[in-house]
């Protein structure tokens, strides 16, 4: 999403 | 993706095997803290709801994600039903309370953002981190353990241990980029195994049973 929190870890 | 991310997770997914391995050959959750347990539950479906918003990932995020909401699930079934008469709620005192009101707030105070999911995402990360607590509270009070219940603790102390190299790989790689959140919530996580290691390394990996000093 561009702020660097894509929430891509588990 | 990166090795010590991929590591950390498979070591997730054999704490979860090695967890379901105790209860099913011993018959019994003697020695596991059900709290811990439904505050796992608690975790995974408060994290993995972008399972429905269509913020996709990989097939293989997804498929880990329905695989710890599922397996979770089934261990307080197993717990709380099929061998409940093992679960002894004596022993598993620790206060959910104490938990559950301090990473609400924190949640509501420390987020990304302050919209449903993003809060609820914050919380599920400070939940994680401090959702060991009633099992090791419980090791503490009992004093020993089971070498397979070690074995599950390990697991999730090293699946834990590796998320920080993970993220200091990332941030070289990735152009600076840091979850603080995470990070802290995950260090934090991480140095509430350090006591347990000690015992782990000095004695199980030594061969003798989990025993803290009297």
């Amino acid at each position: 999403d561009g702020d660097g929190h894509s929430h891509d870890e588990l | 993706m990166n090795l010590f991310r991929l590591v950390a997770d498979l070591s997730h997914l054999a704490s979860i095997f090695i967890l379901l391995h105790k209860i099913q050959t011993t018959r019994s959750c003697r020695g596991i803290s059900i709290k811990t347990q439904l505050l796992y539950v608690l975790v995974f479906v408060t994290r993995y709801l972008d399972l429905f918003t269509g913020d996709f990932v990989s097939i293989y995020n997804s498929v880990m994600k329905l695989f710890f909401i599922g397996s979770s699930c089934y261990i307080i079934y197993l717990m709380r039903i099929k061998y409940k008469p093992t679960n002894d709620p004596s022993i598993d005192t620790f206060r959910l309370e104490y938990i559950l009101g301090p990473t609400a707030v924190l949640a509501l105070i420390f987020n990304y953002k302050f919209t449903f999911l993003e809060v609820l995402w914050a919380f599920s990360i400070y939940l994680e981190a401090v959702a060991i607590l009633p099992q090791l509270f419980m090791l503490q009070r009992t004093g020993e353990a089971e070498t397979i219940t070690t074995h599950y603790l390990a697991a999730l102390g090293i699946y834990r241990g590796l998320y920080i190299p993970n993220w200091i790989y990332r941030y070289f790689t990735e152009g600076g980029a840091i979850d603080p959140i995470a990070v802290v919530a995950g260090i934090v996580q991480t140095a509430l195994y350090v006591d347990f290691f000690y015992v782990y390394f000095t004695k199980v990996l030594q061969g003798q049973k989990f025993e803290l000093p009297a």
